[in-house]
């Protein structure tokens, strides 16, 4: 989801 | 995107600088104890997801990668013969209590979802690492200057943050409706600790 767009760096 | 990896490559290449350092070397003189604990701190918060965000290979092999390493790290420092007899923690004397205080607080009223511990944690990892290399910081000014490898180490920790900022840009360029600003305004914050370091280390290496 839009929210979780960060989550995908570290 | 490429200049993603490469933040990912220098800030794993840090940890690996660090460690051949403190192995070969087999002092931890001048390096920051609290530093290196506030990261164990910022790993653990910011990955707890680890058990059920899925998003690629990369994503949670990366994960475990930083923070067996940073617990490794600490490990070393604390109970490594011979390296624990060389701390100095007269000079690791940052207040560090006063770094994680108000990141526990901004993490609890300023994150994406105040109904999630998860998102409290989240943001708390993210500011604490704004200002985790702090002691570090403190560290090298109280010594007056750093060891080559020591110094290398910061470095690859501040390029890291430089091309992440990079990154957003291009991001917030090429992706439709990204934005993320506690990342933006933490990750700016974190950049600019590293500015007087920065301009040091190049004077220095302009010297060499």
């Amino acid at each position: 989801g839009e929210t979780d767009a960060k989550k995908d760096e570290l | 995107n490429a200049i993603r990896l490469a933040g990912d490559m220098s800030h794993m290449a840090s940890f690996f600088v660090l460690l051949f350092k403190i192995n070969k070397s087999k002092s931890v003189a001048g390096i920051s104890l609290k530093t290196q604990e506030l990261y164990v701190l910022v790993f653990c918060t910011r990955y707890v997801d680890i058990f059920w965000n899925h998003l690629s290979l990369y994503n949670s092999l990366m994960k475990v990668i930083f923070i067996a390493l940073s617990v490794m790290i600490v490990y070393v420092m604390r109970r490594g013969v011979p390296q624990r007899s060389t701390y100095n923690p007269e000079l690791d004397s940052f207040p560090h209590h006063w770094l994680v205080l108000p990141c526990v607080l901004l993490g609890v009223a300023i994150n994406q979802d105040p109904t999630s511990p998860f998102e409290m944690a989240w943001a708390f990892s993210i500011y604490l690492e704004a200002v985790a290399i702090m002691p570090q910081l403190h560290m090298v000014q109280k010594h007056g200057e750093a060891e080559n490898l020591t110094s290398h180490y910061i470095f690859l920790l501040g390029l890291y943050r430089v091309f992440y900022l990079v990154n957003w840009v291009y991001r917030y360029m090429t992706e439709d409706g990204y934005w993320q600003a506690i990342v933006w305004v933490s990750g700016a914050v974190q950049a600019v600790l590293y500015l007087d370091f920065f301009y040091n280390y190049v004077k220095s290496k302009q010297k060499d």
